[in-house]
């Protein structure tokens, strides 16, 4: 998909 | 936010302070893979430039800066404040071989084609893989100083965390990050070797080394 994941983690 | 990454993240916190201990005290580069920290470096810089443009939490910004200030530090201190202590001769994994696939992977696997993003999966790919110089190092000289292989453990343990992280996130966000999961499976992968001696010798006060 083109949904980019929230980078939220370190 | 839950324990696992809370703890994960501790443990990459401690993991630092405990490198940083170990070259103080015993005013000392000697054991530590210089290429290995300058990988992490060259990680954080390509991962956080979010930091500039993104706000996700006074903690990830934090600790992101943090993550950026002690590495750089840690180079300065070996290439400078340190550098007679450093052998370059034991420290020989040629990181190019690092390097050259993790472009071509983030330029495979990405969620965006866009700079931050080809960055970011890049950072994902060479974070899988920087503690390689390292461990090489390991494996040749056989042995190590008892910190180092806490240090070593902390940053194991910071990995290992994150994939309880994950399966929690799926189950309570319906979260999945695949690159995320995918490298950090394949990070955590590369300590199991490192664990089993860190367990079965360090923890019972013995001497890390490795069998001739």
């Amino acid at each position: 998909g083109s949904e980019v994941p929230k980078h939220d983690e370190l | 936010m839950n324990l696992f990454r809370l703890f994960g993240d501790l443990s990459h916190l401690a993991s630092i302070f405990i490198l940083l201990q170990k070259i103080q005290s015993t005013r000392s580069c000697r054991g530590i893979s210089f290429k290995t920290q300058a990988l992490y470096a060259t990680v954080f810089i390509t991962r956080y430039l979010d930091l500039f443009y993104e706000w996700v939490s006074l903690y990830n910004f934090t600790m992101k800066v943090f993550f950026i200030a002690s590495s750089c530090y840690i180079l300065y201190l070996m290439k400078y404040k340190y550098r007679p202590t450093h052998d370059p001769s034991i420290d020989t994994f040629r990181v190019e071989y690092l390097l050259g696939p993790c472009v071509v992977l983030a330029l495979l696997f990405h969620y965006k084609f866009s700079i931050p993003e080809l960055l970011w999966s890049f950072s994902i790919f060479l974070e899988a893989v920087a503690i390689l110089p390292q461990l090489f190092m390991l494996q040749r000289t056989g042995e190590a100083e008892t910190i180092t292989t806490h240090y070593l453990a902390a940053l194991g343990a910071y990995r290992a965390l994150y994939i309880p992280n994950w399966i929690y996130r799926y189950f309570t966000e319906d979260m999945v990050d695949p690159i995320a999961v995918t490298a950090g499976l394949v990070q955590t992968a590369l300590y199991l070797d490192f664990f089993y001696v860190y367990f079965t010798k360090v923890l019972q006060g013995q001497k890390f080394e490795l069998p001739a």
